[in-house]
């Protein structure tokens, strides 16, 4: 749960 | 951004333009799935609500409209437009769109990244688009009806997601710190998905071109 999270992909 | 994932957005709008062209262009949405365009539409929703909250680029927003906005129009097409409304396979089209949505919600209540109402929506919107292609699959195991716009569109959904999966190797190799575990283990479990229906694909196409056959 400590991981970054992406969003930057569609 | 890298090369596979641009030609995964590109090819991800192709099969949507191609969709659309087909509806438009037959008259028809025989062979497609309804409940299949409704769960990408939540899918798109869902993931989307952070056009309110951040922004990441032009691009992206553009993109995300795009897609949002697609969906609801072909929705729109199978659900209202007076010709291709009638041509939507209402009997066959049966699959139990609760049997997706419920399990995936659950798991995004259970297995995310931050317990919010963004991420929570966002990890649903992930699981969700794993499965979204189910009852499209059901729907060509029944009917065995597929014509070249619908197999292109199949084609295109496919390679999106394996330039997506390129991508990420790309990704992880090249930037520090990259690591989305919840999306790389939804994303492969899709595109496997993929293949299998690739396989009736061939399979329904083999069955058509031997009943077409001059006895």
């Amino acid at each position: 749960a400590s991981e970054p999270t992406v969003k930057d992909e569609l | 951004m890298n090369i596979f994932r641009f030609a995964g957005d590109m090819t991800h709008l192709c099969s949507i333009i191609v969709l659309l062209l087909k509806i438009q262009a037959t008259k028809s949405c025989a062979g497609l799935s309804l409940r299949t365009q409704e769960l990408y539409a939540i899918v798109f929703v869902s993931r989307y609500l952070d056009l309110f909250f951040t922004f990441i680029s032009m691009y992206n927003v553009i993109m995300k409209l795009i897609f949002i906005s697609s969906s609801f129009c072909i929705i729109w097409y199978m659900r209202c437009h007076r010709i291709v409304a009638q041509t939507y396979d209402r009997e066959q089209d049966t699959f139990r769109v609760a049997f997706l949505v419920v399990p995936c919600f659950m798991l995004s209540l259970m297995i995310n990244h931050e317990f919010s109402f963004t991420e929570v929506l966002w990890t649903f919107s992930i699981y969700l688009e794993a499965v979204a292609i189910l009852p499209q699959l059901v729907l060509l195991q029944r009917t065995f009806n597929i014509d070249t716009l619908t197999s292109n569109y199949i084609f295109l959904l496919g390679a999106y997601r394996a330039l997506y999966m390129l991508n990420w190797i790309y990704r992880y190799f090249t930037e520090r710190d990259y690591s989305q575990w919840i999306v790389w283990t939804s994303g492969t479990l899709q595109t496997a998905t993929y293949c299998d229906f690739f396989y009736y694909y061939i399979l329904s196409w083999r069955k058509n071109e031997r009943l077409s056959l001059p006895s």
